[in-house]
């Protein structure tokens, strides 16, 4: 593992650990996209499959664990806790699903390294999580009151693309064989959506101000 | 996962 793998690790569990806290101590999701955070469970379920099968070392296991346990246990905040539920904002979420995840099944059908139903859903779980950030852009679009919780979580999923990038540019330099377009197109894809966020939080944060985005 | 595989990545 090198520090750039670690360190967007790292910035991944502190976005989580930061809507947790959110919906923990302030008890709101107010500015949150549920769809977005379905579809992040979704991403883990398809993607950690292998959790039982395929062990790589206990850090590995214990993040899977973490990442799991945390994105369904938000979902399950924001749909059934008694005071959770009512700060969502149902009216302005209205983004589909289906309208993400079936391109993303088609086309891990068609462009995966192996045809087996494991690698075909592990590819699927990289292109959808590549997009499911939309929703929540969408509603952050939509609603506009941005609280510096909400920001800083999508701030920080930004950071944790970017350093995966790194990661990836390290690793093809340092390790024979290490080639994996898929992963590298789906994971670019995913870091730009957050270029038009990241470029209205510099400047929020260069002028000292509240996040705000352009209608 | 082998070597150079992307399997042991999150």
């Amino acid at each position: 593992m090198n520090i750039f793998r670690l360190a967007g690790d790292m910035t991944h569990l502190a976005s989580v650990l930061v809507l947790l806290l959110k919906i923990h101590t302030i008890k709101s999701c107010a500015g949150v996209s549920l769809k977005t955070q379905e579809l992040y469970a979704i991403v883990f379920a398809t993607r950690y499959l292998d959790i039982l099968t395929s062990f790589v070392s206990i850090y590995n296991t214990l993040m899977k664990l973490i990442f799991l346990g945390s994105s369904f246990s938000i979902v399950w905040y924001m749909k059934y806790h008694k005071t959770v539920r009512r700060t969502y904002d149902r009216d302005q979420d209205t983004f589909r699903h289906w309208f993400l995840m079936l391109p993303c099944l088609l086309l891990a059908l068609l462009i995966h390294e192996k045809f087996t139903f494991f690698e075909v859903l592990w590819t699927f779980s990289l292109y959808l999580e590549a997009v499911a950030i939309l929703p929540q852009l969408v509603l952050l679009q939509r609603t506009r009151n941005i609280d510096n919780l909400t920001g800083q979580y999508i701030f920080l999923l930004g950071g944790y693309r970017g350093f995966y990038i790194l990661n990836w540019i390290y690793r093809y330099f340092t390790e024979p064989h290490y080639v994996h377009w898929i992963t590298w197109i789906a994971g670019l894809v995913q870091t730009l959506l957050y270029a038009d966020f990241f470029y209205y939080y510099f400047l929020s944060w260069k002028n000292n101000k509240k996040l705000q985005l352009p209608a | 996962p082998k070597n150079g595989s992307a399997k042991d990545e999150l």
